[in-house]
């Protein structure tokens, strides 16, 4: 059925090759899951893609075209997506317009509504998860983190998501999180996209809350309530927030609208921090300029 | 199926165990929500 | 529901799952003639005795005693999963797996007994429930080698789907919406106890084959109708208009939509009926 050509990566769990399905001469990746010295079996993460990806089909969800086992390992065939957002952000020599961001982020959106709504949590959303097909489309990737929504007194692990990316509430632990963690994660993105450097490139865990605190002040119990029921809220720097002002000189080329949606998504209390919904129907998308379409994005 | 067959109602319901959850401080301070786990209670019982 | 890999890969008519299982049996019981045959004719010193024995006992399993002894241990695993303190969907998603294990494979191929831990170990890990297979192997009196053996096997033959989407949840969410459509009409403490005795029906539910042919949310309410049949009528007369054959009483509203909300609750409570028959 198909062809492995080209390794082209290695992670801790699985070696990626490119390859070609024979039958429609389609280009794949394979993911290739090692089982051997994983001393419990089969990997968490390879069961979460499995678990995951099966029960989804999206234009901005990468999509697992085939599972099949071959010498005793698990083979996950994907699609091929050769680029992504991390590539695009990094390399000056790429100039991209507001309204190539709209576009990217609008695509985003709609792959993390659609993992919501099926009560999926991503929990490891960043730049170089969000591939890029060669028709243009966004899709997320790397479900090997995601979990469904839990049951209501299910105690998830706050240990989750890559620390520049993680939600103001996992740096504090918490365990009973929601969707709202995958949202800050957008928010992030958001910014770094107008940015084009990280915005919150915290050293390690510790440094990464005195961070995310200076950069967007550090929130009370009067506008996060039970915030100071965290063990490690009382030991932290406190920061006034910034200005709307001082918000508009850091992102020069950003609209009100732009401002609010991001300030939606990096608002600190997890309650009031808005959910991919509103995202999509806030002011940003239909104001000018229009999202570029895919397929003519850089 | 854009609409819903079910009407999340705002003046909630009588859950004596998610009330009991999202009264709990470090469920509050987690961003603990009793409407998404109705939500999502009701969705799947209306799939 | 219907893009859910439960429904593409594992839902069926009453006719194709008898016609699996008689599949699966028929194969395995050629296989299992197959190896009688070779074994008699690498052993040319058998007595007569023992092939007559041979021929009495050494015989392949019928399809219903497959059935009996899948579910004996679909039952073993739910109540051993209690025994371990699992969570209930953990328990479901184990009886789940191994029930689905033997739509692929015959107990000729590997008997339950082989499959039992793995199963239940596998759902946790699946269902976020992680126990490492070293400490999960002495709370079973197993093996890490025993567990992690057919662990491939068994992923393989549930098709590598292995999202579930169990009754439970759904309960939860009538138990909701019987509030809001029977506003004032119902007792809410007797709600919680309708509640439990259904959480109980559904279990047991888990164990028939009403998983195949039903979707969650009908098992949900053919436990419901038969908890309390009165409630549950009521319940979904008036949430699907399921009114008697009465004209419609708003004259405003369109009784082209109003039929067709009756004709599917004729339908719904048809098919809840039928479900109910099945589980009790």
């Amino acid at each position: 059925e198909y062809s492995k050509e080209k390794k082209v990566g290695e992670g801790t769990y699985a070696v990626v090759y490119v390859g070609t399905k024979y039958s429609t001469n389609r280009k794949v990746a394979i993911k290739e899951i090692k089982t051997s010295g994983f001393k419990d079996g089969l990997d968490m993460s390879a069961i979460r893609e499995v678990k995951y990806l099966q029960e989804m089909n999206h234009v901005n969800v990468i999509e697992l075209i085939d599972v099949f086992m071959a010498q005793n390992n698990l083979n996950l065939v994907l699609e091929f997506l050769p680029a992504d957002l991390e590539m695009i952000i990094k390399d000056s020599s790429i100039l991209f317009t507001n309204a190539d961001i709209k576009s990217w982020l609008l695509m985003t959106l709609r792959g993390v509504h659609h993992c919501h709504r099926n009560f999926i949590l991503h929990r490891d959303l960043k730049p170089n998860n969000l591939l890029l097909a060669p028709d243009g489309q966004l899709k997320l990737a790397d479900f090997g983190l995601a979990r469904n929504m839990g049951s209501p007194q299910e105690i998830l692990t706050s240990n989750v998501v890559t620390r520049w990316y993680r939600a103001p509430e996992l740096l504090f632990g918490a365990k009973h999180y929601t969707g709202a963690i995958d949202m800050w994660s957008v928010g992030v993105i958001f910014a770094e996209l107008m940015l084009r450097i990280p915005y919150l490139p915290g050293k390690d865990d510790i440094d990464q809350i005195d961070v995310t605190f200076r950069a967007l002040g550090t929130p009370t119990d009067r506008d996060w309530p039970e915030i100071s029921t965290f063990s490690t809220y009382n030991k932290i720097q406190f920061y006034p927030p910034p200005s709307r002002d001082e918000l508009r000189r850091r992102f020069a080329a950003a609209t009100e609208n732009a401002l609010d949606l991001m300030c939606g998504m990096l608002t600190m209390n997890p309650h009031k921090r808005w959910d991919p919904t509103k995202c999509l129907t806030s002011e940003f998308f239909v104001e000018l300029p229009e999202p570029t379409v895919p397929e003519e994005l850089p | 199926d854009i609409h819903k067959r079910y009407t999340l109602t705002d003046s909630g319901y009588f859950d004596p165990f998610i009330k009991e959850l999202e009264a709990k401080k470090e469920y509050i301070a987690s961003g603990f929500r009793a409407d998404y786990v109705y939500d999502r209670m009701l969705t799947e019982a209306f799939m | 529901y219907r893009h859910s890999s439960q429904y593409r890969l594992w839902s069926f008519t009453p006719e194709q799952l008898n016609q699996r299982r008689i599949d699966i049996n028929a194969r395995a019981a050629l296989r299992t003639d197959q190896n009688l045959k070779e074994f008699k004719e690498a052993h040319k010193e058998l007595t007569d005795e023992e092939l007559t024995a041979l021929e009495l006992k050494a015989v392949p399993v019928t399809v219903e005693e497959e059935y009996m002894l899948v579910n004996y241990y679909a039952k073993m695993i739910i109540s051993f999963a209690g025994k371990m303190n699992l969570p209930t969907e953990v328990a479901a998603t184990a009886a789940s797996f191994l029930r689905r294990f033997y739509l692929v494979n015959s107990v000729m191929d590997i008997v339950p007994k082989e499959i039992f831990y793995t199963t239940l170990f596998f759902a946790c890990k699946s269902e976020n429930y992680f126990i490492g297979v070293e400490s999960f192997a002495k709370k079973t009196k197993s093996t890490p080698e025993s567990i992690l053996k057919h662990e491939f096997k068994l992923l393989e033959s549930l098709q590598f789907t292995l999202m579930n989407h169990h009754p439970y949840k759904a309960l939860h969410g009538f138990f909701l919406d019987i509030q809001t459509v029977l506003q004032g009409k119902v007792d809410l403490k007797y709600m919680g106890q309708v509640y439990n005795n259904c959480k109980k029906t559904i279990t047991d539910a888990l164990l028939t084959d009403a998983v195949y042919f039903f979707t969650p949310p009908q098992i949900t309410l053919a436990a419901l109708l038969r908890e309390d049949e009165a409630l549950t009528s009521k319940y979904l007369e008036l949430k699907f208009n399921i009114i008697k054959d009465a004209p419609n009483e708003d004259g405003n509203s369109d009784p082209i939509i109003d039929s067709q909300k009756r004709l599917n609750g004729r339908k719904l409570l048809e098919i809840i009926r039928n479900c109910k028959e099945i589980i009790s």
